[in-house]
């Protein structure tokens, strides 16, 4: 143990392991949480050479042979809490992310979310045992944060009752979903539906896109690999290109929309419903912002209270950089937020399990707040941490942009979360949506409930104007 | 038209309040200059365009201020005093770090005063020598395993220099001593000058 260390430890005036305890929500988590990280960490056919130094080829094919692994490792050691699940990959991947990220973080949720019963019943078994493998293909090469724009159509031909989905320009083509270009067999393709004569709006399609055996494309399916990114380097990104593929009408999720043999069109109790999955994932978002920000400010502070340089007083020895009151200015309010999204992290997950059980009641009425506080919460957070997670780089000085400091892993894999699930400021200005209806009716009268209530409280102090 | 409140700085619900306090103000100044772009003649959509910055700010402002309110929340979960005091102390770093960042907007709205500001930014200086000795310990409490970490800066053990120059020398251009581009390239080059 470095001595720095030793002496940095022993001065805490708090038990670390009690601060843990809170940070997992009590002492068993703690205690289990370890327990699967040491099933990872003592398993030999889980390790591997150091990512940076192979290719992306050879990166990729560690990343498939691992995605492989942890589902057998998984099941072997009959790990099913969605949370414990987290925990052995993480340990697994490190800062990283797996080419399955979608089938299990996405596709399947989707699926869990927006089949009926029926669908349920014949997709989500070979989804679970990796017959099916699947990725979500919203985005498209020229439309993304604005999902009316895309324009992937699914036409309703009543006559064999399928649908055709074709992507009608370059721009239509299906961009960036993990595990599109190399991995997946299927995807959920987000395209315009087309019924008797009219656009229905976006809608869900699970389609094959690779031949289930051989994994060879299938006819009308253009798939490949986008090529290499700031990042995710583990990750075949791909894009989708659909030439009038048919699929059975079955294969339209409608859960909440439908339509019917004869292509008629029953609409959905509420037309957020088909975003419900972005709003988990952004939910689930600013967590992730809590945990990338903890492990820069984890890296940057150990090793400020390592790295010694220049002199605070002639003739002294090199005083640790962390006591340099710009280098505290850098990263304590960093580490603050660290902790700060960590407790909004946990509100968001509780609330978003909440409402959603709700909903599963038939009670809509907290889903316009679930999706502004998400979409606003997502991108405060992620723009903080982003900006953070640069910071802790750099106060590392030149050490800080080796890769064996996992400062620049952290980043590339993190900063992604700005742009996708919704671009961070159209994310704003859908909050902004929220906050001016809220603001209208407390000027109204109304009584608002959730975290608008203050513009009831405030508006005495506020002189309420026509909007 | 706000009651300037009286804020102290170093209580943490009324930092809440005060956050509370600019989004709200900073959501009536969007609906009030989206009421004055709508005045322009302009339609709805562009007023909504002219107004997107101050719309932006103002989500941002609510965002802070639910961040600020649910770390104070949390506060009062936690029994065990040593954990308390020290999140107290960096719920109150995150408030008034905060403040110190967008201070033009609590002394636009009237919430802080000049004096105030001040205040704020001398008590963030002085938390900072607060958090110091608790420093690592905090970053340890997230009880991230090295394998997660991957870093060789930031290793538990703190052993940093060592493991750095091992970890170099496992580099793929380190498994022969002299590459093979000398051969194919410089050494043709420098037999010819």
């Amino acid at each position: 143990m470095n001595p720095e260390l030793r002496k940095e430890r022993e001065s805490a005036s708090f038990l670390t392991e009690g601060l843990t305890h809170i940070l997992d929500g009590g002492a068993e988590k703690t205690r289990r949480r370890r327990e699967i990280e040491a099933l990872v960490l003592n398993d030999p056919e889980l390790q591997h050479e150091d990512l940076n130094f192979l290719s992306r080829s050879e990166r990729y094919d560690v990343a498939v042979k691992k995605s492989a692994l942890m589902v057998r490792k998984i099941r072997e050691h009959a790990i099913s809490n969605p949370e414990e699940i987290m925990w052995f990959k993480r340990i697994c991947l490190e800062s990283r992310v797996e080419p399955l990220n979608l089938h299990f973080g996405m596709f399947i949720p989707t699926l869990e979310n927006q089949c009926t019963s029926e669908q349920k019943e014949k997709w989500l078994h070979p989804c679970y045992t990796q017959q099916i493998i699947g990725t979500y293909a919203q985005t498209e090469l020229g439309h993304g944060s604005f999902i009316r724009g895309l324009e992937t159509t699914a036409t309703y031909d009543p006559s064999t009752q399928e649908f055709v989905l074709n992507s009608p320009t370059v721009t239509s083509i299906k961009w960036w979903p993990g595990g599109l270009g190399k991995t997946s067999n299927h995807a959920i393709v987000l395209a315009q539906l087309y019924t008797q004569g009219q656009c229905k709006g976006l809608h869900a399609f699970i389609v094959p896109i690779r031949r289930m055996g051989t994994h060879e494309p299938l006819p009308g399916v253009v798939v490949g690999d986008i090529g290499p990114k700031f990042g995710y380097d583990e990750v075949d990104n791909g894009y989708l290109k659909l030439e009038n593929v048919r699929v059975p009408r079955e294969n339209m999720l409608m859960r909440y929309a439908k339509v019917m043999p004869d292509g008629t069109y029953m609409k959905p109790p509420s037309d957020k419903l088909t975003y419900g999955t972005m709003v988990f994932i952004r939910s689930m978002i600013v967590g992730d912002s809590a945990r990338a920000l903890s492990q820069a400010c984890t890296i940057a502070i150990r090793y400020s209270a390592v790295r010694h340089q220049s002199e605070l007083k002639p003739g002294d020895p090199e005083p640790q950089i962390l006591d340099y009151q710009t280098q505290q200015y850098k990263l304590f309010p960093l580490l603050v937020t660290a902790y700060a999204f960590r407790f909004v992290g946990n509100f968001m997950r509780e609330t978003y399990h909440r409402i959603t059980g709700d909903m599963n009641d038939g009670d809509y009425s907290q889903l316009p707040e679930l999706h502004a506080l998400s979409a606003g919460l997502k991108a405060f957070t992620s723009w903080v941490a982003s900006a953070g997670i640069e910071e802790c780089r750099m106060a590392c000085g030149g050490h800080g942009y080796s890769r064996s400091s996992g400062l620049p892993d952290i980043y590339v894999t993190f900063s992604p979360s700005c742009t996708y699930e919704g671009e961070n400021t159209v994310m704003m200005l859908q909050t902004a949506r929220y906050l001016f209806k809220s603001y209208t009716q407390a000027k109204s009268g109304q009584k608002l409930v959730g975290t608008v209530s203050y513009l009831n409280d405030l508006c005495s102090h506020i002189q309420p104007q026509q909007v | 038209a706000s009651q300037p409140m009286v804020v102290d700085i170093n209580d943490i619900s009324s930092l809440v309040e005060a956050y509370q306090l600019r989004a709200a103000n900073l959501v009536e100044a969007a609906a009030r200059n989206y009421r004055m772009e709508l005045g322009r003649r302009k339609n709805k959509e562009e007023a909504w365009n002219s107004t997107s910055i101050d719309l932006v700010r103002a989500s941002g402002a609510h965002c802070h201020y639910v961040v600020v309110k649910l770390f104070a929340a949390k506060l009062s979960e936690i029994t065990d005093t040593a954990i308390h005091d020290v999140l107290s102390t960096l719920c109150l770093m995150y408030a008034l770090y905060g403040i110190s960042k967008n201070s033009g907007d609590f002394l636009h709205a009237g919430i802080l005063n000049d004096l105030q500001i001040s205040h704020v930014h001398q008590r963030v200086k002085e938390l900072l020598a607060m958090i110091r000795p608790n420093a690592v310990a905090l970053v340890d409490a997230f009880d991230y395993p090295d394998a997660v970490l991957a870093s060789v800066l930031g290793r538990y053990d703190g052993n940093v220099y060592e493991h750095m120059f091992e970890w170099a020398k496992r580099s793929p251009l380190n498994k022969t001593e002299v590459h093979q581009s000398f051969y194919k390239y410089l050494k043709p080059l420098q037999s010819k000058l």
